[in-house]
């Protein structure tokens, strides 16, 4: 049964796409069928994944406003398991477009319903905002995995992270739910992290995975190449901590 | 003459919030009248500066959808120099409330014309999306100041940000200029973040500030405390760079 997984934070820059990225690359490593969905009009999933933008005939976008279907948008990687399908900045347009066309929300749900048995996993990596981009991640998926930076407003931000599952599942989709919750650039010297790692296991418990990826300069330098870190560099603690993530999860 | 900025960047996490919180509170050290408008749902700004959001009656919600006035919505802060419009998670609403309203994009540059020559800046801290929000803040400003984080995929946005500003300058307000870029985050041990300030550097030259703010725990512990890093911890390099940066601004 595939396990289709929204990677989703309101607060910017916390680590969703390199947890996109990296977590379907490590899967694919480890055998895993896996698509990942681009969903961010900043397209940097397709970037890192070393996908040429310029190139690409349609996107993303083409298939939510049913303009193509997801056969049309798939695209093939590095890593022969690993599938994406790629975004551009057309999607910028996508929200104001779709204000008052039916079943908005539920546009990407449709587009993935031909693939939903081909693969283990899908994953979705969404744009730093509950948008309607986001809502249709979240009526789209079993579950939402929350990168959550080792920092205070990252913290803080949670409570409305929260709230929005919430009213999805109940208006929306009656399946969602929390994957879990993955602790990001932990620098273990300074006590801001350990203090939020603290508050975080104490509200959340068994929600938070054991996990932690530290903060690791091969995964802000692997996306300049188009490389997972699980090529760029499989030593880097940056490699090491998203194959163990990745195992961690298929135990759950 | 009132000098209007936004500080934007749709790429998330780039330091925006901590940038708009720190000059904000520099410049009022320095002796200059601020006001910050926390433009970001998010409200960390409105967190950053020690504002209770629950005991808000009213926040900038409310003044775009035109139920309070400018008057209504400034708080003070602990620095008699700076006041604040504050945000809240109500703001979520705006972008689809708005849609079919007229002069949209211009509510906040209505709200601001009663206080715009009592400051001596005001600054609009933007969330991270190039949304009707983040427009509204192109319109009501003379510039936009960018905060670049020094990354990949940060240098890799930069290009979505121009054009959005180009655009805005043909069609809404024909003064928009960028104010400037200033390198945030910016740790001299890794080659990553010297690749991408030379970068920076080659191709936009003297828009480029000469200040970097570096990577500084007590830039991301001050939030917690409700304090801007000035007076959280003076000694810092946090505090120490961003006082750097407003007295170079001041010069331009
Ligand atoms: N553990 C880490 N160690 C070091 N750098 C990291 C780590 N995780 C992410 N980064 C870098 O930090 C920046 C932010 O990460 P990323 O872009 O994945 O976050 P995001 O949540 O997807 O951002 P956005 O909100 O813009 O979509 C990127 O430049 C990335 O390369
Ligand atoms: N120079 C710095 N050194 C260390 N930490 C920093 C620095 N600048 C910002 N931070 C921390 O990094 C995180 C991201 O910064 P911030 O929230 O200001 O970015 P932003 O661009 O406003 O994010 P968003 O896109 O969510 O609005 C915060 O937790 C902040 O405290
Ligand atoms: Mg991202
Ligand atoms: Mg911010």
């Amino acid at each position: 049964m595939t396990q289709i997984i929204s990677i989703a934070n309101q607060k910017g820059g916390v680590g969703k796409t390199t947890t996109a990225v990296n977590l379907s690359a490590a899967l694919a490593m480890l055998g895993k069928k896996i698509l990942l969905v681009d969903c961010d009009s900043q397209a940097n999933a397709t970037t890192g994944l070393g996908i040429e933008k310029p190139a690409l005939e349609a996107s993303l976008y083409h298939g939510l406003i049913g303009e193509a279907d997801i056969a049309d948008l798939m695209v093939s990687t590095m890593l022969p398991k690993l599938t994406i399908v790629p975004s551009s900045v057309d999607l910028i347009g996508f929200e104001i477009e779709m204000v008052s066309a039916p079943r908005r929300e539920a546009r990407l749900k449709q587009l993935l319903v031909p693939v939903a048995d081909q693969f283990d996993f899908i994953f979705i990596d969404c744009p730093p905002a509950l948008s309607l981009l986001t809502l249709n991640a979240f009526v789209a998926s079993h579950s939402v995995l929350i990168p959550l930076q080792s920092e205070f407003f990252a913290l803080e931000g949670l409570g409305q992270l929260l709230d929005t599952i919430k009213r999805v599942k109940s208006s929306f989709n009656s399946k969602l739910k929390i994957n879990g919750i993955l602790l990001t650039m932990f620098d273990r010297r300074t006590n801001l992290a350990q203090n939020v790692v603290e508050d975080a296991r104490q509200y959340f418990k068994d929600l938070v995975f054991k996990t932690k990826i530290p903060r690791n300069v091969k995964l802000g330098e692997a996306p300049s190449y188009g490389l997972p870190v699980v090529l760029y560099d499989k030593q880097s603690q940056g490699s090491k901590s998203y194959m163990a993530f990745a195992r961690e999860l298929l135990k759950r």
